[in-house]
């Protein structure tokens, strides 16, 4: 049960039981496929929002994060057995796609759909 | 590396499957074509809008059918020598075979049905060219079905997914042949016709959409057998345990 695990763990989180500023979250991004250096094939669209996730992984690894159970026990393998391995890692857990109009090398257009081009929400893994 | 050509960056890692696409597909900006101008150009933005919001988001109710479109280009416009009421202009759209993972599901050929060339006012149609036995003749397959196009009333859009499935499996070189054929609307004959001032461009273009089996055939893998009509949209719920 976690309750028994955090009440041994000690951490910052204890301290706050709301998320904290530095932990692992989706941070807005945008940017213009002029910036990629690719508008001279790609038509529309012109700003592309990739986000991105950052942020710490807290020692206690709450359920909206869904993270993985093997994140939880990487997180006690770097608390209580070993320091050298990495806690988990802020990542994108769901993405959307985008639907892109570029021109092909031979001069056709194109209308295309990218999966998993704009992260929708972070975990740790 | 700010400053570097964008290409070289994606060499860095040619192994994500985007960038390979992007480094196969994309045109490096000297080997760049001229784009595609006019209706053609227009008839992709008008699709593109219709089919995703301004962030580039694909629409919840896009009627699109298909994951990529393809507007294809006449190779060469050769126009026959007059016979009869009819004025006959011959299109070749060349099929250019796609990464594995994406399957023909549509053809349509998008074609002005009213053209003005100089001071004649013609009414024309599409018809697919067939072999039939060892003399090709001039082919009178029709029943292909048509509709105006979404986006302008003088062109039409004529559905021709059979035929050009019929092509897309054959080996080689696969080119599309189709005859656009013109008639002053008079009924009388056409003298001094000039085709010649007509971009192919501006009468006919082919609508290629296909759908990405890359997704489906891997979801389908990864699924025992008999769980797939369970499947939604989150199928990583379906395989992580609940805790």
């Amino acid at each position: 049960q976690t309750d028994s695990i955090t009440s041994g763990v000690p951490g910052p989180f204890r301290e706050h039981d709301g998320l904290k500023s530095n932990q692992c979250s989706l941070h807005p991004f945008q940017v213009s496929f002029h910036q990629l250096g690719w508008d001279h094939w790609i038509i529309a669209p012109h700003l592309y929002t990739p986000n991105y996730c950052k942020g710490i992984c807290p020692r206690v690894l709450q359920y909206g994060l869904n993270s993985p159970n093997h994140a939880i026990i990487q997180n006690l393998v770097n608390e209580l057995v070993d320091q050298s391995i990495p806690q988990p890692s802020c990542v994108p857990y769901k993405y959307v796609p985008i639907s892109i109009l570029l021109v092909e090398a031979n001069g056709s257009i194109l209308y295309k759909e990218y999966e998993d081009m704009i992260a929708q929400s972070c975990t740790c893994r | 590396k700010i400053g570097q050509p964008s290409n070289a960056l994606m060499a860095d890692a040619p192994s994500l499957p985007l960038i390979r696409e992007l480094l196969e597909g994309a045109p490096g900006k000297q080997q760049r074509k001229p784009p595609v101008l006019g209706h053609p150009l227009r008839y992709m933005l008008e699709l593109y809008q219709r089919s995703a919001d301004a962030r580039g988001r694909p629409r919840e109710n896009r009627t699109i059918g298909a994951t990529m479109v393809r507007l294809v280009r006449p190779l060469a416009d050769v126009a026959r020598p007059l016979r009869g009421p009819w004025n006959i202009q011959t299109l070749d759209f060349p099929l250019r075979p796609n990464q594995v993972a994406y399957q023909l599901v549509q053809a349509t050929v998008v074609y002005r049905h009213q053209l003005h060339l100089a001071r004649f006012h013609l009414s024309c149609h599409v018809e697919p060219w067939v072999q039939k036995g060892p003399t090709n003749h001039f082919p009178s397959s029709g029943g292909y079905s048509s509709k105006p196009s979404m986006l302008y009333k003088a062109w039409t859009e004529m559905d021709i997914t059979q035929h050009v499935q019929r092509l897309w499996n054959k080996k080689g070189r696969r080119v599309l042949r189709l005859y656009f054929m013109c008639q002053q609307q008079k009924g009388s004959d056409i003298l001094e016709l000039q085709w010649h001032g007509t971009s192919s461009l501006d009468t006919a273009f082919l609508l290629l959409y296909f759908n990405d089996t890359h997704e489906s055939v891997q979801k389908a893998k990864l699924l025992p057998r008999g769980l797939e009509e369970f499947m939604d949209d989150d199928s990583s719920l379906l395989l992580r345990r609940t805790r």
